[in-house]
């Protein structure tokens, strides 16, 4: 019946926003009394060799995937999946899911986003060698941010991006799907209820395009850096985002 | 392979 079907899209919604607000990393009001970095901030981060950065970042993102994780297991079905299919769900999405939540810790008046500590724009990121990707990054949380989406909303489209049933190797497919349809519906019901505009749902579908661009991009900035400094990676980097993006 | 997100993925929820 159509109140059943509501009070489970309700319920889903519920159970998945509570699972991202435990695990966002970062709360909003916290970061409101965050500054910019300074000038001399900024070149101190300019001025670090490409591998040091490139390290930082690393870690950086590393740090964020271990929340992504815990949102992962905290959503509704997710750990009834084979360990398989949960391995390749957070392999292909956690980026994709850290780049959604970017939209939370960046500030579009200035074109900065939370690293570090401060707030900080694309210049922070110069030494990294990879201004096109940076430039994306930053145009993508600016895009995300233009739609100012409600927690709930962000929950629940991260929590679809990472139940993407298209990815490669899933060994149960209908399983994710199933999983992410729910989502989905979930999604229309908290925007319908939102008073959304009737194309958010479909604005936030086209994100799914630009997310996959964005990773790929990232994982060719890789491919190039770790063929300058394979030793850095192999030493330095976090394992977890090794396992992640720089498998053999 | 993949060591640690299976470890990760097998910690109880905190």
């Amino acid at each position: 019946s159509p109140t059943a079907t509501t009070a489970a899209h309700d319920h889903l919604a519920q159970i998945i926003s509570k699972s991202h607000l435990e695990t966002c990393q970062y709360l909003r009001e916290e970061l409101q009394e965050m500054s910019c970095f300074l000038q001399e901030e900024v070149e101190k981060f300019q001025n670090k060799p490409q591998e040091a950065m490139w390290q930082l970042c690393a870690v950086k993102i590393t740090d964020a995937i271990q929340y992504v994780v815990e949102f992962a297991k905290r959503i509704d079905g997710f750990m009834n999946l084979c360990q398989n299919d949960q391995i390749v769900l957070l392999k292909a999405g956690s980026l994709e899911v850290i780049l959604v939540r970017m939209c939370r810790v960046f500030d579009p008046q200035n074109n900065t986003v939370y690293f570090d500590g401060k707030f900080a724009g694309p210049d922070v990121f110069k030494s990294l060698g990879c201004d096109d990707l940076i430039a994306s990054v930053f145009d993508f949380a600016k895009s995300m941010c233009s739609l100012h989406l409600e927690e709930e909303e962000i929950a629940l489209f991260s929590a679809s991006v990472l139940l993407s049933a298209d990815r490669s190797w899933l060994r149960d497919k209908l399983q994710v799907e199933r999983l992410q349809q729910k989502t989905e519906s979930a999604l229309q019901h908290v925007l319908q209820k939102n008073h959304r505009d009737d194309g958010l749902f479909e604005k936030l579908r086209t994100k799914v395009s630009a997310l996959r661009s964005l990773c790929a991009l990232h994982s060719q900035k890789l491919s190039a850096f770790r063929a300058v400094y394979p030793d850095t990676v192999r030493t330095l980097f976090p394992p977890l985002y090794k396992e992640l993006f720089a498998a053999d | 392979k993949h060591k640690i997100l299976h470890q990760l993925l097998q910690n109880s929820t905190s």
